[in-house]
């Protein structure tokens, strides 16, 4: 944008302003207008994809930079083991594939005993959206096996929350079972595992 | 022991409510 005298300003600075009537340089009236020159040479400017180093060849517009880190295709994903930095790391630990897209299939997994174990909820052949969800068995002194579950999505955001799961433990030996059901919360594991 | 998981996407409406 700029005023009438021809000082420029970005959109976004001119939206903090306290006086948007007036010029931030030279205080003139009337307000600012578009800068269809400035603007023109901005859009000639291609900014690389902060995912370059994940393989990301995508040049963009400073404007069109947002829209598609929304949905780059290379953005990573992390790893919740300690120290390791490479989500596709071979941890070695068990998977079992889903045949439906975003589950809605009943999975039976084994609690293993005293021992922490992930496991990795597929879809075979992998593709393009297909959600994966990591189970993690934790054993907590006094309160059993914790199994929280969450689905690991790059393009994630906080509080974001697109699957539901629900998860029936039990012990046949002892005649008794527990149901739970909640919202399962996505997450880049930029974090660790929540 | 063992657990059985089902995992269902959330269907949601127009406004983002649930259904």
């Amino acid at each position: 944008m700029q005023c009438a005298v021809g000082h420029a300003i970005c959109s976004s600075c001119h939206g903090s302003l306290p006086s948007k009537d007036r010029c931030h340089a030279c205080s003139a009236g009337g307000g600012s207008n578009r800068c269809n020159a400035l603007e023109k040479i901005l859009e000639s400017f291609r900014v690389p994809c902060p995912n370059a180093a994940f393989g990301c060849a995508a040049a963009t517009s400073y404007h069109e930079a947002e829209n598609h880190r929304g949905s780059c295709p290379h953005a990573p994903c992390f790893c919740p083991e300690p120290g390791c930095e490479a989500f596709a790391g071979d941890h070695g630990w068990p998977s079992t594939e889903m045949t439906m897209y975003g589950g809605g299939e009943r999975l039976t997994l084994p609690v293993p005993e005293g021992t922490t174990t992930t496991r990795v909820l597929h879809h075979g052949g992998g593709g393009e959206g297909r959600p994966l969800f990591l189970v993690r068995f934790t054993t907590a002194p006094q309160f059993g096996t914790v199994v929280p579950v969450v689905c690991v999505d790059p393009h994630a955001v906080p509080g974001e929350r697109k699957f539901r799961c629900h998860l029936v433990s039990g012990f046949p030996a002892m005649a008794w079972h527990q149901v739970s059901d909640f919202q399962v919360r996505s997450t880049n594991l930029s974090g660790g595992m929540p | 022991g063992s657990i059985t998981v089902s995992i269902a996407k959330i269907m949601r409406d127009t406004r983002g409510n649930e259904i």
